[in-house]
């Protein structure tokens, strides 16, 4: 699976997520990537992209409870995050990355690792896989 | 207001075993995809341009499990999906069961521009896609020979192949992962592809 999400100068806030699915996997099965508010979700405060076992990412609904913590909650975007990972997999891997409307970029997994990379327009720039 | 930002992933469950020529591999189509994010924010191009454009780049490169590289179904075929949303406005496209469209993600975002729906799926998104004249090739486009070795493991093995798991308690890193032959779903854990 890939994945993007980007807040422009505007302030506007977007996501996209790709994959071939699983290996070996039924003909048919469709998993979260292509779920809006699952494997993508973005909207005016944050845009999320996510990754991993799609049936757990389905079942925790993981990228519309990043932006629904923010909303309801008042959490900033790595507090949304990090809650989701912890709290909203049970024992299912995964991982996402997300940006805010002002600016901030985070990410979360619970897998082994996670292929990623950020950068920001004060100057910061990142890639992992750890 | 702050400035702009983007963030790109090539999936999770990253094999704990995973060679450190295929970890700079993955770091540079990575770093290469920030800075075509990064020449095209500081070109004002808009978030929802940007993000396609990425994944685009993303499912062209075989490294990761999209477009070019997918995963393979029990059938040996690539079954792909994909899905954007853009914030400003909460709109939205996504496909699944494509097997023939080059770039999943842009036909994800002609479901959204230039369809009443939000998700079109199988035979009905392939045929959407020949009336919107999107870039289509056959099948065996998708699919690699590192890919056909993965599915012939897990068939014989008899699994669906799922994610790296968490190193077991007490290995304090991935390296102590190298060296424990983890075994998940029947196979040695380093067999697993990256997703």
């Amino acid at each position: 699976t890939v994945g993007c999400v980007v807040v422009d100068s505007e302030g506007r806030c977007a996501a996209a997520t790709s994959t071939g699915g699983l290996m070996n996997k039924m003909t048919g099965r469709i998993g979260d990537s292509p779920l809006i508010g699952a494997g993508t979700y973005a909207c005016d405060l944050c845009g999320v992209s996510c990754t991993g076992e799609g049936e757990a990412i389905i079942r925790g609904t993981l990228a519309r409870d990043v932006a629904a913590l923010m909303e309801y909650k008042g959490l900033n975007l790595q507090e949304a995050v990090d809650y989701v990972i912890k709290k909203r997999l049970d024992n299912g891997k995964a991982g996402l990355i997300a940006v805010s409307n002002n600016g901030e970029v985070a990410y979360g997994f619970n897998s082994v690792g996670m292929f990623r990379g950020f950068a920001t327009e004060d100057g910061f720039m990142d890639v992992g896989i750890w | 207001m702050g400035g702009w930002a983007i963030a790109v992933h090539g999936g999770a469950g990253v094999d704990p075993n995973l060679p450190q020529e295929r970890q700079e591999e993955a770091k540079q189509l990575l770093t290469r995809c920030l800075n075509l994010g990064i020449s095209s924010l500081r070109s004002s191009f808009s978030a929802i341009d940007v993000v396609e454009l990425i994944v685009r780049e993303l499912e062209s490169d075989p490294l990761f499990n999209s477009g070019r590289g997918s995963a393979l179904t029990e059938n040996g075929k690539v079954e792909m999906e994909a899905s954007i949303m853009d914030g400003s406005g909460r709109r939205c496209g996504a496909v699944s069961g494509i097997t023939t469209v080059k770039n999943p993600i842009s036909l994800a975002r002609l479901v959204m521009e230039k369809s009443p729906h939000s998700y079109l799926a199988f035979s009905g998104a392939e045929e959407f896609a020949k009336q919107q004249g999107v870039e289509m090739v056959d099948n065996n486009y998708f699919i690699t020979e590192d890919n056909i070795g993965m599915l012939k493991l897990a068939k014989e093995a008899n699994t669906i192949m799922f994610d790296y798991r968490i190193p077991l308690a007490g290995s304090e890193s991935c390296s102590a992962v190298v060296e424990s032959p983890i075994q998940m779903n029947g196979l040695p854990i380093s067999v697993y592809a990256p997703e």
